[in-house]
């Protein structure tokens, strides 16, 4: 048996509201350590990864693996419905039709229970070994976000080129470019919005700006996110959770 | 003009 109880629901919808446009349906894996989504977007570009550790929770058990598949839109309806300060517990049987969704106000006068029909998913897994990449960006997801927003207007493309200095991103479309360049810099008073760039070899990569306008959905997951490169190979995007992270791997478009 | 790879590409299903 699942049950699992967050102190709030707020992070349950983000986690949905994140990953939602980018896969209809997926499996929710429930362990003992906690809740794991792998499931890869239709056009086959763009995975996610998730975990919701077990200290995400304020209250966690799981006897036996159980998988929820699950239709992120209807999850989406449910999860809406209860206020993001709410407890929110889910909790499905061994081997569940349903999950019950369960939000509690924290006076405890008022309990909304809704139940999710679960549905029986082909699960398909790619195996994602450990790998290695050439330069690492850490900076303020809000950033991020905001220059994925902007350069989009301008084209369907986003390059990534990171020297030593710096990391510009940058797009060319039919009316003009636009391109955004940062150096890194520690800010002693708010870690988080240092831009940090560690960088082995250097990396020119192009990427479907609709693919990152996705990603970036993740924002409000975490104040900084994490960018992995390597040299013609998909792209590691990092959102950290409190106990646990949401990453997306993009593959990487090529010159014809 | 660029092309669009995928992941499967990249990962293999196991």
């Amino acid at each position: 048996m699942l049950e699992g109880k967050f102190e709030e629901s707020s992070l349950m919808k983000k986690v949905v509201d994140a990953i939602k446009d980018s896969v209809k349906l997926c499996n929710f894996n429930c362990t003992e350590h906690g809740v794991t989504v792998q499931a890869v977007d239709d056009s086959r570009v763009l995975l996610i990864s998730l975990l919701i550790g077990e200290a995400s929770f304020e209250e966690y058990r799981c006897d036996r693996n159980i998988t929820l598949g699950i239709d992120l839109e209807s999850f989406n309806k449910i999860i809406k419905n209860g206020n993001s300060s709410d407890f929110l517990t889910l909790i499905a049987e061994d081997s569940p039709d349903n999950v019950l969704i369960i939000f509690e106000d924290k006076k405890k006068d008022r309990v909304s229970e809704y139940s999710l029909k679960l549905m029986d998913l082909d699960s398909d897994f790619l195996q994602i070994d450990d790998m290695e990449f050439d330069a690492t960006i850490t900076m303020p997801s809000s950033e991020f976000a905001k220059i994925t927003r902007d350069l989009k207007t301008l084209s369907e493309s986003l390059q990534i080129i990171v020297t030593k200095e710096n990391v510009k991103f940058s797009s060319d479309g039919d009316f003009g470019t636009g391109n955004v360049v940062l150096k890194g810099f520690v800010d002693m008073d708010k870690p988080d919005e240092s831009i940090k760039i560690d960088m082995a070899r250097p990396i020119n990569l192009t990427f479907g700006a609709k693919y990152i306008a996705d990603i970036v959905k993740g924002t409000s997951l975490s104040e900084s996110v994490t960018i992995k490169l390597a040299d013609k190979s998909p792209a590691l995007f990092e959102y950290k959770l409190p106990s646990g992270f949401l990453r997306f791997y993009l593959a990487p478009k090529f010159d014809e | 003009n660029v092309s669009q790879a995928s992941l499967i590409e990249f990962f293999l299903k196991n």
